[in-house]
């Protein structure tokens, strides 16, 4: 008899938390995450853009791949995990968000090496106008001060949908370059570094992803310096086109197609908890 | 073999202690160390609107007795081992070896931050894959 009395008091003290309990839980699991508060997003969140959409898909790949990953406990250390099965990510976020082109820094090594991974999406756009002489371009900006500072990016990706358009001849190629815009000045064109550049088939769809890496390392290590990115489009015959004409997706677009910056990061240090 | 220890009295009563932690093998049947079932919600804390995956995770928790002898089934470190033998040698000074995780993995968040970005967070040693003693 006393035994079921002591299991059942076993079992009565899992019962549901208590408000302030929970409120303790969720302390501890939040500063396990290692973030300040829960964080407060501003609806409408559903159905979601392509940032999570891509982030989503990623997730999915880590957890498979992090199944048969365990670290070894060793007395007193810190347990050191690395992202593993990067190769099949890489596999998986091409297959899901196929990019046209093979130039993409491989996920894998990316990834192997990153703490974290955050997406970004587009705060600015603005286009030269139509109305203008030629070369036409595209901005975007991203504001990555949520990054935590003094962290090392080891990857950056600026990720942009192209659908189909009429008018295009399939088969013609088209030039699409992405450009750090490092300084602007009044009247004058502004200083342009080149990030990355893709020679794509006008008669194809699907996602395109630049390398940014270096623009958003200067971006964060100097946050004002963020003037964001231009992209052009060229013909082989050096004749620029709009992006809206290839059929490039802009901040109008439907919300999953639209473009967005995806960051892979590593934390310098293990983020120490505060004694309680 | 250990001789009784010459000042300690012997307990008239062993009647086990009910109490939630510290179960006597009396109640739990004497389970050896093993890996148990534990299942953190974060629906349940409330927080399904920014955390976009997992819905919860299955933490698990080590729980049970290192019996001697430590058997291959308890995952038993050889430091463990010895500790049992000097343990029954003297049971005061050193305690019997404990069951806790011998290896544990990471489990990936994905959520959204103040700004509507969406970050992906790998933490490390969040589940218990094998207990031992």
């Amino acid at each position: 008899l006393w035994s079921q009395q002591a299991e059942g008091l076993v079992h009565s003290s899992f019962r549901r938390l208590s408000g302030r309990e929970k409120k303790e839980m969720q302390k501890e699991i939040l500063s396990i995450l290692g973030l300040p508060g829960r964080p407060r997003p501003h609806p409408p969140l559903r159905p979601p853009s392509s940032a999570p959409l891509f982030m989503l898909d990623l997730y999915h790949a880590m957890s498979a791949d992090g199944e048969d990953e365990g670290n070894e406990i060793i007395v007193n250390g810190p347990g050191m995990g690395k992202f593993a099965g990067a190769e099949r990510l890489a596999q998986v976020s091409h297959a899901v968000l196929p990019t046209l082109s093979t130039h993409t820094p491989p996920l894998g090594t990316v990834v192997s090496e990153a703490d974290t991974v955050m997406s970004f999406v587009n705060l600015v756009e603005q286009e030269r106008d139509l109305l203008q002489p030629r070369p036409y371009w595209k901005e975007f900006r991203f504001d990555l001060t949520p990054l935590p500072q003094g962290e090392t990016v080891t990857a950056a990706e600026f990720r942009i949908y192209k659908t189909l358009t009429m008018g295009q001849r399939a088969n013609r190629t088209l030039h699409i370059s992405v450009y750090e815009i490092q300084r602007e000045t009044r009247h004058r064109e502004p200083e342009l570094v080149l990030l990355d550049m893709q020679s794509v088939p006008a008669g194809q769809e699907g996602w395109l992803a630049f390398d940014v890496t270096s623009a958003s390392n200067h971006w964060l290590l100097h946050p004002r310096s963020n003037l964001g990115i231009r992209l052009y489009v060229e013909t082989e015959e050096d004749r620029s086109l709009s992006a809206g004409w290839i059929g490039l997706v802009g901040r109008r677009g439907p919300r999953s197609k639209q473009p967005f910056m995806v960051t892979f990061f590593r934390e310098s240090q293990v983020p120490c908890r505060p004694p309680r | 073999a250990v001789k009784p220890h010459p000042r300690k009295k012997k307990p008239k009563y062993d009647l086990p202690v009910p109490s939630i932690h510290n179960r006597s093998p009396a109640n739990n049947g004497g389970q050896p160390c093993k890996k148990h079932e534990l299942y953190v919600s974060f629906s349940d804390l409330g927080w399904k609107d920014w955390v976009l995956a997992p819905t919860g995770y299955s933490a698990y928790y080590c729980d049970g007795e290192c019996f001697y002898p430590l058997g291959s089934c308890m995952n038993a470190t050889n430091h463990a081992v010895i500790q049992q033998v000097v343990h029954l040698m003297k049971p005061d000074d050193v305690p019997k070896a404990c069951c806790a995780p011998t290896k544990l993995s990471p489990i990936s968040v994905l959520f959204y931050d103040d700004n509507n970005n969406v970050i992906l967070k790998k933490h490390r040693n969040m589940v218990v894959k094998t207990c031992g003693c």
